[in-house]
């Protein structure tokens, strides 16, 4: 049905702007369809501009932090149109520094009213924000376990032990 | 609707039973390289359905049983349990399409002793299909291999695939 | 030169052993021709072994901090028999703990006597354990500058001021 | 030999002039995502002379041409210079096979006036030539492409390349 995905793209597009301008602190992006009368003959291309870059800026040239953010921004842009219930993000923060991995934990936080957030993650930032913890281990007999009595504090102390022994 | 958690049986990395539980907000899963939090993930796709083995890191569905680890004492089959909260909205439809408040979606693969796999699945403890998963699942928005599952190293595909690639995103949510 | 690959590749297989055992705190690597007879008509296969896991493992199902432990290692391994002036590492601790994350930078910090090392990260343990600092900012205008003054404590209070903000 | 610094004039997010020196041993490079800490990576590969822009994340050489940023006044050209410490061993030989104690390549690229791109090389500040610089570098073990460079998001290749790339790989070393 042409129409029917031609209306959801619009809708899709108008949240992805809203999103990414906020992810990105006042970037822009969006969505546009390469054929928009005939949309299944032609695929959906997205352009997403950090902000201070040029207008020129292609998306290949963006770096691996910034591919992130727009990538992030459209997941959260298409649960806005229609949610599922839970989302699953296996270390998205690895290409993200502090300030953006903290944009994404933060919007995790504030959507999981609406949906179920569940991150993987190695990052402090994101450890500090998430109001769960799992701790998982492979006691060195290559058999995983749940480490107990696992929150906030012990997971950032277990990425921690090893910076602090450098000292 | 939430997943409120996993049970693990021989899983991939996890000997014997391991539970893992999550609530209704946000979780975050933590530990060392190769400590199995992937691995978590894969079962997840295993139960939803996923299309290809290639997706849960493995060659083919043996290499989901537990490999014995360090003691090399293989296990025989695997068991991955999916637990869902499915309370009754006001108007007394559920996310998922069967009339129970708590649903156990199981997925188990045994090995025969010719050493052939078998597949099966348990809806509430009763025998099922992947057929029925798939129609619940969808009704639940929360199908196998969808946008809403980001596996480690893939966060930047949205952006680097090809416009076309993207489109086909996009029609499987409309 | 049939002849000198396989004596290339035994010694760079030698070195690899040794250099995974190191890096994995006790694992098992090595590298193997797939046509030992015939070098060139065949690949060279890796396998590596963490500590406490099955001999059975196979390289696609090791985790993503392990293949790059297992990669860097390779290289390492490869520097040992014919080493290059400089590496330069971007964000090659993207997947890693701090436990391994720390490893890879002390190995580079080692071998930063035979060889010059450069590593893009945005890790604190990575961070504290290298010689010289660049900082590199983009100050919303889309221009690249190097900070001034930059050194080991404004690098990690860089990444840190994020985290200190949530607090 | 090491490599002293780079020289960077317009090239990519580089507006102007920008100096990155390094020292003999480990130097970390950080800063905010975005900065253009990998385009320092593509500049020395600029200059080393990589096989295919896309390894520098350009679809054609103009993309390497600073695009005014956010003012939107681009250049006309960029420039890259490294620059290396190349001391004569006991012997008198040097890595590099020329006879100064420090080399200087630079390599840049200026659009004319019907918009189309030059590619100049310059040897301490002397006309040369892509082949010129190739086997200088091959001298010094430091050829473009090598194993010796890891780019963001490739530190896995190594482990999930095909056998026969990573013999390939080694064939090169060999
Ligand atoms: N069938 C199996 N039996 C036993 N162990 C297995 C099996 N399949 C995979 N593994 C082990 O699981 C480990 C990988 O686990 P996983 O990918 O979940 O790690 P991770 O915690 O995500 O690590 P990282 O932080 O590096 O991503 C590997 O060491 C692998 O050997
Ligand atoms: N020709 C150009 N003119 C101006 N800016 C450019 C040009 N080419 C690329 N850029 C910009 O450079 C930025 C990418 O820089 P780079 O990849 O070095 O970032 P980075 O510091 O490595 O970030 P990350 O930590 O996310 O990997 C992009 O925002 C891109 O728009
Ligand atoms: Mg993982
Ligand atoms: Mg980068």
């Amino acid at each position: 049905r042409k129409k029917r995905l031609s209306a959801v793209l619009k809708e899709v597009d108008s949240n992805f702007r809203e999103v990414y301008k906020n992810l990105s602190g006042g970037g822009k992006g969006e969505l546009f369809l390469e054929k928009p009368d005939d949309p299944f003959k032609g695929g959906l291309s997205m352009w997403a501009k950090p902000p201070g870059k040029s207008s020129k800026v292609k998306l290949e040239q963006l770096s691996g932090g910034e591919q992130s953010m727009a990538s992030l921004a459209l997941i959260f842009a298409i649960q806005d149109y229609d949610p599922s219930p839970f989302y699953y993000f296996d270390e998205v923060d690895q290409n993200l520094d502090p300030i953006n991995a903290e944009r994404i934990a933060t919007m995790c936080r504030l959507r999981s009213e609406k949906a179920q957030f569940i991150q993987v993650t190695l990052r402090k930032v994101s450890l500090q924000l998430a109001d769960h913890h799992i701790g998982i281990t492979h006691a060195g007999d290559g058999c995983s376990r749940r480490i107990a009595n696992f929150d906030r504090e012990r997971a950032i102390e277990l990425g921690e032990k090893a910076f602090s022994e450098l000292k | 609707m939430y997943l409120k958690g996993l049970e693990l049986e021989n899983f991939k990395s996890f000997k014997g039973q391991v539970d893992v539980p999550f609530i209704r907000g946000f979780t975050a899963i933590t530990g060392p390289n190769g400590s199995g939090k992937s691995n978590c993930g894969d079962a997840i796709q295993f139960v939803l359905g996923t299309k290809s083995n290639k997706n849960i890191r493995a060659d083919n569905s043996k290499d989901l049983i537990f490999n014995g680890g360090g003691s090399n004492r293989p296990a025989r089959g695997c068991k991955v349990t999916l637990i869902f909260d499915n309370p009754a909205a006001e108007d007394e439809r559920r996310s998922l399409n069967i009339d129970t408040d708590e649903v156990r979606l199981t997925r188990s693969i045994r090995l025969t002793k010719s050493n052939n796999v078998v597949s099966e699945y348990f809806l509430n403890g009763e025998s099922s299909s992947r057929n029925h998963f798939r129609m619940l699942l969808a009704g639940a928005n929360a199908s196998a291999d969808g946008y809403n599952i980001v596996l480690q190293g893939d966060v930047t595909n949205l952006a680097r695939m090809t416009p076309s690639k993207r489109r086909k995103v996009l029609d499987k949510v409309a």
